[in-house]
């Protein structure tokens, strides 16, 4: 008998990537991480571990890269910080955990599985959502631990063409838009 | 945003995303990935979804759901759900982005209405996809 099937599928997030301004060393760079990432999570499942499990250290893998909007690399808010957001379901048990709008917490995703298995909540936001990872000893960092030089950049390009056009979102109109 | 979706050796899969949301987001503002059903959802019965994406649209169309309900419900394998609502119902909303999916046999959809998607799969075979591009 042979071992049950298991397989894996990552995202690093979509929007408008141009070639024009992907350099190979750059394209290769995003495809060393995704490659590592799938393969990591393809082993653990592999071995036998759960999909949750797989999901989070996959995930984890991302956001402690630079190159994607998640974790270090995330993008800043208009006040120049970051706000970060996890969430994962079960789908034998139809489990669900998040945490939305966060900004001390290392991995949101490994917070997000805590909310999923040890809390009676599916979804805890802001402070009180920090306090709970920092409570049941999740890793704190300072919020500039996400920060990156490129992410700073596309925040004051953003500004800037909202200061042109008007105020608010609906002048949202660039990649930025995208999540 | 980043998302995995997976099948494991007990037959359940899962669906996970975590993202730093908008560029210049202000008032709280929390797109589609915390949203259960919207940039995440997991059912065994029919399949688990992560989303990338404009997240107003995804949250709106509650994206990762309505792939799920059109297999359960319609019977629609997962490629044809999944691409339904990606490049049907939400280009038609205006919606950019796009999502991962796997079903319970470990078939997997990686459709995306935008230019690219940073993405990549292994499959129940072990075959390995790794793409950023439509081609």
């Amino acid at each position: 008998q042979g071992k049950p099937p298991v397989a894996i599928a990552i995202h690093g997030g979509a929007g408008t990537i141009l070639k024009s301004s992907m350099t190979p060393e750059k394209e290769a760079d995003y495809k060393k991480v995704l490659t590592h990432a799938v393969k990591h999570g393809y082993t653990l499942l592999q071995k036998g571990e759960k999909g949750e499990v797989a999901v989070v250290e996959t995930i984890k893998i991302l956001e402690s890269s630079p190159l994607f909007n998640a974790g270090i690399g995330a993008v800043y808010t208009f006040d120049g910080e970051h706000e970060l957001d996890a969430s994962i379901m079960h789908g034998g048990s139809k489990n669900a955990g998040a945490v939305a709008g966060v900004k001390t917490i290392r991995s949101p995703i490994e917070a997000a599985l805590m909310v999923m298995n040890e809390s009676p909540h599916v979804m805890l936001s802001g402070k009180g959502a920090e306090d709970y990872a920092k409570e049941n000893g999740l890793e704190q960092v300072d919020n500039s631990v996400f920060d990156t030089e490129f992410r700073k950049q596309a925040l004051d390009k953003a500004k800037a063409r909202m200061q042109q056009v008007s105020n608010g979102y609906g002048s949202q109109q660039g990649n930025e838009r995208f999540g | 945003t980043v998302g995995a979706v997976v099948l494991d050796s007990e037959g359940n899969i899962v669906a996970g995303t975590s993202t730093g949301g908008m560029t210049a987001k202000r008032y709280g503002r929390i797109g589609d990935s915390p949203v259960i059903g919207a940039g995440t959802y997991a059912d065994n019965e029919s399949c688990a979804v992560s989303a990338t994406g404009h997240g107003e649209y995804f949250i709106r169309y509650n994206v990762a759901a309505d792939i799920c309900a059109r297999m359960k419900y319609q019977g629609l394998s997962l490629s044809d759900a999944a691409n339904t609502v990606v490049n049907d119902v939400l280009v038609k909303a205006g919606g950019d982005g796009g999502v991962i999916a796997i079903d319970a046999k470990g078939n997997v959809a990686m459709p995306f209405n935008s230019a690219g998607m940073y993405r990549a799969s292994i499959d129940v075979n072990g075959n390995v996809k790794v793409a950023i591009y439509k081609d």
